[in-house]
């Protein structure tokens, strides 16, 4: 994280707050609830209070304007720069500017900019925060849709806000659950949890955190799915991905959600048709096509379009085979082949992956192709066979790729 | 892929004018030497590699400039 040149911050707790206009993309109630709520975030990990007044000079004065606006950094148009907002101090400091040709959403959605994450993070600004480089956190820079349903502060950005304001002074004052969903989104599976809209009291069960990412020489590190994606190879554990690009050594770590926020966590299978540029993910009975961050729409699909049996409910693994332009998905000790250029699987399946597959003998977690051979990965360890010949070369561990 | 030079000019003033506005680089004016002004542009394009944590190479290559074009907050990233 990083403050502005002397680190300016209210010297009071007690800070009030004015929107001035609204922007005609979205309903006022939804302007006020999404600006509400990114104050919100801030109070809820320092001793700070807002309070919205309906008149007069308040310490953060929010508005809506586009091209110039009466300060010296003109907004370019869509795209570009999105908003701004000045750092604590009387006059123009604390005021927070919104680029009115944009398109705000309440939403997250690829053709439009949620008003939340941006008013959240430029009153960061108005607290006092820079930006920061951390990927992920709320104070970086680049614009980055997310699941905002349970939004949380990246523990960056806590830090920071804490190092000018401090930590609040009683227990923390837990977000309520009282907004109607945000996100009513078609993309949500059936399971997804169904929010009330009634105000509910804030109970004191914070949001459960998702498990801490383990370490990438774990030896015991297992993956729920692998794909090949644009070159790079993508290992995915619960909401983590392993991102392994053929231009930098290192491992980069992101979230499922930083690149599809609306896809669930917690993929069964993928794999990638790169003469495409397409890869699926498939989670229980359903199935999303992306193709770089976007959703191909029509998504999700029931696993069954693909031809499989009604009693399959959800499958291990899938690879593609480039050369064949087969794709091969294991659900327990058998297996089918799909042809990608007829749509439609194969006679003849399912067949028992050991009949196959010499030296094969278990369920596969995950799949991978590579460099002319198929990695089949079950729990800790991988099993690297010959496309052509279909046979055991060699057994490894599962993280062996990531250079321990 | 491979840039078409028009293409490439415009690349280059869409960078400048995006290391005015969030990494402090100042044109001299009265600068003669256009070398001179590459190099400076180079500095300051490393700075930006580094703060996105992409590979540090001061050229204006494709992932910087990507990078360059997302949406992002008007505030600058550093401040002399």
């Amino acid at each position: 994280y990083s403050t502005f040149p002397h680190s300016p911050k209210w010297k009071k707790e007690d800070v009030t707050y004015r929107i001035l206009n609204y922007t005609p993309d979205m309903l006022q109630a939804d302007v006020e609830e999404a600006i509400a709520r990114a104050f919100q975030l801030w109070s809820s990990v320092t001793p700070l209070r807002f309070t919205r007044l309906y008149g007069g000079q308040a310490d953060i004065m929010i508005s809506f304007a586009a091209g110039f606006h009466g300060d010296f950094y003109s907004f370019d148009g869509p795209g570009g720069t999105l908003a701004h907002a000045y750092p604590p101090s009387s006059g123009i400091g604390g005021d927070a500017h919104f680029d009115e040709d944009e398109n705000w959403t309440k939403f997250t959605t690829h053709s439009g900019f949620n008003l939340f994450l941006v008013a959240a993070h430029e009153l960061g600004h108005s607290l006092g925060l820079g930006h920061s480089n951390v990927f992920g956190a709320l104070m970086y820079p680049v614009y980055m849709a997310r699941d905002t349903r349970d939004y949380q502060l990246h523990q960056d950005d806590i830090d920071g806000i804490q190092a000018l304001y401090g930590p609040p002074r009683e227990s923390p004052v837990l977000p309520t659950k009282a907004f109607p969903p945000q996100e009513p989104t078609e993309l949500t599976t059936a399971e997804a949890p169904t929010e009330t809209s009634s105000r509910e009291e804030t109970t004191e069960n914070t949001p459960s955190k998702p498990p801490s990412r383990p370490e990438d020489c774990d030896p015991h590190l297992t993956f729920d799915a692998i794909t090949t994606l644009r070159g790079e190879i993508l290992f995915f554990k619960g909401s983590y991905v392993w991102r392994k690009s053929p231009y930098f050594s290192e491992i980069e770590h992101d979230t499922i959600s930083s690149f599809w926020p609306s896809l669930v966590a917690g993929f069964d299978a993928a794999y990638e048709v790169d003469k495409t540029d397409r890869v699926l993910f498939f989670k229980d009975n359903q199935y999303w096509a992306v193709s770089g961050y976007s959703i191909e729409s029509g998504f999700p699909k029931p696993i069954q379009n693909l031809g499989f049996p009604t009693n399959i409910r959800k499958i291990d693994a899938a690879v593609h085979d480039h050369n064949t332009k087969k794709t091969y998905f294991f659900v327990g000790n058998k297996y089918w082949s799909y042809n990608e250029n007829t749509k439609s699987m194969e006679r003849g399946y399912p067949r028992k992956i050991a009949a196959d597959f010499h030296g094969i003998g278990h369920t596969v977690d995950a799949a991978l192709q590579k460099n002319g051979y198929f990695y089949f990965f079950h729990g800790s360890n991988q099993y690297e066979v010959d496309i052509k010949r279909k046979k055991l070369i060699r057994t490894m561990k599962s993280n062996s790729w990531f250079n321990c | 892929f491979p840039v078409v030079p028009e293409k490439e000019k415009e690349d280059i003033q869409f960078a400048q004018k995006y290391l005015e506005n969030f990494y402090d680089f100042k044109e001299e004016k009265h600068s003669l030497f256009r070398a001179q002004k590459l190099d400076r542009m180079a500095d300051k394009i490393r700075e930006m590699q580094s703060f996105f944590g992409l590979e540090v190479t001061g050229q204006l290559n494709r992932k910087t400039l990507d990078m360059m074009k997302q949406p992002r907050c008007g505030i600058p990233d550093i401040r002399s």
